[in-house]
Formats: C-alpha cells, sequence, structure tokens
C-alpha cells in the first residue's frame, strides 16, 4: 500500500505542476494496438493551430510512438520502462520537465498499451480516457473493468471496420454503462476520421471549463 | 525475487502433474481480443474427436470465454482474478484440480489479455504461444519484447482482414524474428480458417513428440 501512496503524492504534485501553468493533461490508456498513437495522430492534425499539444509516451522499448507524434509537429517525450507494464507519478514527473509545459495547453499521456495495471496508478492527469477497437469485441469492458471504471471517456475506435465485423456497437455500449454509468462514449474512426469532430469538441470543451 | 521462486517452485510441480498424466500444456498470452478464444474454439471444433482437450481460462472477471469453451464441448475452468493481471502458478494448480485431467491429451491455458505481465510468470505450460492480430499494427513485437521473447510459437490472427488494413505481414514477421529468432510463426484467420490446418499440424506433432 506504502508503493501507491507514494505514488499518489506525487501524482497529486503533478497535477499542481501543470495546474500552475494552465496545462490540461489527459491520461491516454487501452490495450496494445487500439489506437492511442493514430488518435493523437488525428488531433494533433486537426487542433495544432487552436491549441498547444504535447505527449509524453511510455513503451517498454522503443521511441516509435514519440518520432510519429514528432512528425506531426507536437512536442514529444518517449519514457521507456523496461519491464513496468503501466507508467507512474514518478515516470511521468521526469516526463513533465523533459517535455516542457510551460508553453502547452494540453499535455497528452500515452500510457503503456495494457487493459489492466495503469488504471492503478494516478499519474497526475485532469483526465481518463480509455479506448477499445472494434476489432477486440464488446466483451472488453466487462472483462476488464478495473480499467473500464476508472475512465471519464471510453473512445470506441476503429468504426470503419465495422462492414467487416460480427460487432455490436449498442452491446459495445451497453457494457461499458454497466461497468462505468458515469462514462461518455464516443465511437469514431482515426482512418476516415468518421465522428472524430465529435472527439474533438469534447476536447476543446474541456479545455474551456479548465482554464 | 522470492515471490518470483515460489511461483516457479510451483510451476515445476504443476508440470510435473501434468507429465505424469500425459497431458501437454499450453499457456496462450496475448493482448485483450487478439483471438484467443477464437482460436480455442476452431481447434476444438476440428480436433474434438482426435484430441481430449481442456481449457482453463483466466479473465479479471466474468466466465465468458469458459462459456463459450464448453459449448464447443470442451471441459473448461474458469478463474477470475479480480485484479490480477496475469495468471500464476498457484491459480493454474486450483484450476487443474477443478478441472480434472486425467482424461486429457493438451490442457491449454488462456492468460489473462495482457502483452506485459504474464510473461513473467511461469504457470507450468510446456509450450507459450503468443497471438497478435493483425489490427493491433505490425509494431507489438518490438514494443513488447518481454512477451515476444517468451514465445515458441506466435500466432498472427485475423488475416481475413489484410485487405481492409495497411498491415505489412513480412515487416511483421521481421519484428518477431528481431526481438526472436527462435520463435516459429503462423499467420491464420480464425473466422475464415485460412491457415489454420498449419496451426493443427503444429498442435498434433507438439504432442506426439510430447508423448
Ligand atoms: N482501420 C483502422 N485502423 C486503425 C484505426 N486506428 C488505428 N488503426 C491501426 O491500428 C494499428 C495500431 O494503431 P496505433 O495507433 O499504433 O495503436 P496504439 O494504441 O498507439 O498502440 P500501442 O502504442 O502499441 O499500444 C495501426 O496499424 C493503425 O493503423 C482506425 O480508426 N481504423
Ligand atoms: N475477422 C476476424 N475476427 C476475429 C478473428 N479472431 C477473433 N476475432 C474477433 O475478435 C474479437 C475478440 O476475439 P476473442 O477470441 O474473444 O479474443 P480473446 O483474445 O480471447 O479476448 P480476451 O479473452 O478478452 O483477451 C471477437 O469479436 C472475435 O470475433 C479472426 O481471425 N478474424
Ligand atoms: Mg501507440
Ligand atoms: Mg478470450
Amino acid at each position: 500500500q506504502n508503493i501507491l501512496d507514494k505514488n499518489d503524492k506525487q501524482a497529486m504534485s503533478n497535477r499542481k505542476h501543470f495546474e500552475e501553468h494552465g496545462v490540461f493533461c489527459i491520461n491516454l490508456m487501452s490495450s496494445p494496438g487500439s489506437g492511442k498513437t493514430s488518435l493523437l495522430e488525428a488531433t494533433i492534425e486537426e487542433l495544432k493551430d487552436k491549441i498547444r499539444i504535447g505527449v509524453i509516451e511510455g513503451d517498454l522499448e522503443t521511441n516509435n510512438d514519440a518520432m510519429r507524434i514528432k512528425a506531426k509537429g507536437a512536442k514529444s517525450y518517449q519514457i521507456t520502462t523496461g519491464q513496468a507494464c503501466h507508467l507512474d507519478a514518478f515516470m511521468v514527473h521526469d516526463g513533465i520537465h523533459n517535455l516542457g509545459i510551460e508553453d502547452l495547453d494540453i499535455v497528452f499521456i500515452e500510457n503503456v498499451g495494457n487493459l489492466v495495471c495503469p488504471a492503478a496508478y494516478d499519474v497526475g492527469a485532469h483526465m481518463n480516457v480509455v479506448l477499445f477497437s472494434t476489432t477486440e469485441g464488446e466483451d472488453k469492458p466487462v472483462k476488464y473493468p478495473v480499467m473500464f471504471k476508472s475512465a471519464n471517456l471510453v473512445v470506441i475506435t476503429k468504426t470503419d471496420l465495422l462492414q467487416y465485423l460480427d460487432f455490436d456497437m449498442q452491446k459495445a455500449k451497453n457494457y461499458v454503462k454497466e461497468v462505468n454509468p458515469q462514462a461518455d462514449i464516443i465511437a469514431l474512426s482515426n482512418k476516415t476520421k468518421e465522428n472524430l469532430e465529435k472527439w474533438l469538441r469534447y476536447l476543446e470543451f474541456k479545455l474551456e471549463m479548465f482554464k
């Protein structure tokens, strides 16, 4: 229990640091390959002239995702965890100082792809967004409830593939509501940009409420 | 370190128990939704008249997967872990006794969907099979190397969706080889059964070598 206490104290200090600089922080979590980086790429493309975005990336190995973010023109810092299956508040604290947040409006944390462990670690974000893709099946929310309970918003990605899948969207949304009645839900495609607009509006609204 | 020592001792005892009954045990791991249960369903359908198959299922919540296995006519026992992001040898020990393995040839362990933590826990299996799907992207092996290093066989699922994706199969296979040159690789579809035959032959070959 002691580890979580220390982590929570650091998370509170991270949050305070974000708030001193007027930066809204969002923690993005999902299974590996659900589309976190793709959503960030699409978001940066659409908002970079309006909102100053930075990304703290977390992976066991490689800086692939940070490179993809930089290629879209946003600041990014890659944390490689080696063995750790999640980011914690201390890693994110390092990330904040290496990224430099003074000139930013929103910092996204792209957590390690894992639908279990990251939910247990407060990293100092103001909001948790959990993604799952249509290709993973409808039942993820009820099979991995700890993660979905921690979500403020659930984004269902890869809606462009629905025509080739047996995925039942209503069932998936019902499962989310069963586990977390308060969570908002947005279904979209990072590829065709279908309903991406709804996510962008959500971000702008949250940022407005925060400032 | 002590936890892993105790776990490893239990894993060795599990393996011995399997061997006393001539049962070959395979540990299936992947991200959530990569197709573990679907592969087991297809496998049971094809082999149930030749090979006596049992499945120990691991999930945080629900017995959905065990029910799917039972519906195909194979014995199954569901472990619900609550918070744990992986199965360990003690849980599998319980599973062995609850499933009853005396009348079986192969026991599959379907681990908790997680591409990090399960790789660290020997559960007493004779072989590790790691799945990832075409819809997750080619780079999973290099981004989650700990898991792929533990694999004897890597199964790439959902090949039926390739025509709708930008997935580069050769690149994905190269990434697997980069991380684990010894791993075998089979790409297949649980839906169209494309190349499922190769997996079935692989199982029969492994079982023959074991007996
Ligand atoms: N068809 C389709 N493919 C998508 C969509 N979003 C992401 N993808 C694909 O899904 C794969 C994984 O996407 P990423 O954005 O790398 O996923 P991620 O969640 O960042 O993955 P990790 O960081 O490894 O956990 C890639 O092949 C993407 O092209 C989508 O909306 N539609
Ligand atoms: N198109 C296609 N879909 C597949 C294939 N294999 C599995 N699926 C779909 O992928 C989704 C997840 O499949 P499951 O078999 O439940 O995946 P899993 O790995 O057992 O998932 P968890 O146990 O929750 O980790 C379901 O909607 C399946 O129908 C395949 O080869 N092709
Ligand atoms: Mg990513
Ligand atoms: Mg399953």
